[in-house]
């Protein structure tokens, strides 16, 4: 399910 | 346990579509109207933060405005068998009259303060 997926804060810079 | 229901709109809703080849940038837009009366700040989050630069990645968005976000997929070689399982998730919630510490901010808010929503990563070759 989608809950189980691990999120990190996103990048602005490449 | 009780969960805010995503203030914000979220255009597109569900998908991110990128469009391939993929030996270039890819830039896909995700457009955030905050219909409320209140501030709303939000921050980006993904499950692959290497392949993916977002700007803005966080803000705050004020009352019945808009914020449109531009999601860059960094190149990198594509195998037609790897299906993207790529995940963004925006995170929201109301703003504090005053914000200091945008950090601090996020760090100690509480789980039913939070709201978000989940978008998944759509790849797209040309030639399908």
């Amino acid at each position: 399910a989608l809950s189980e997926d691990e999120f990190y804060d996103a990048v602005s810079e490449s | 346990m009780s969960k805010l229901e995503q203030v914000l709109i979220l255009d597109p809703p569900n998908d991110l579509r990128f469009k391939g080849p993929f030996t270039d940038v890819v830039t896909a837009t995700l457009k955030l109207k905050n219909p409320s009366d209140r501030r709303v700040c939000f921050k980006v989050k993904t499950t692959a933060p290497r392949r993916y630069c977002v700007r803005p990645n966080s803000g705050v968005i004020d009352a019945g405005a808009s914020v449109t976000i531009s999601v860059m997929l960094q190149p990198f070689d594509y195998d037609p068998n790897e299906k993207s399982k790529h995940k963004f998730m925006v995170q929201t919630m109301y703003a504090p009259p005053t914000i200091t510490d945008t950090e601090a901010m996020w760090k100690d808010a509480k789980p039913d303060e939070l709201m978000d929503s989940k978008l998944r990563c759509v790849f797209e070759l040309p030639s399908e």
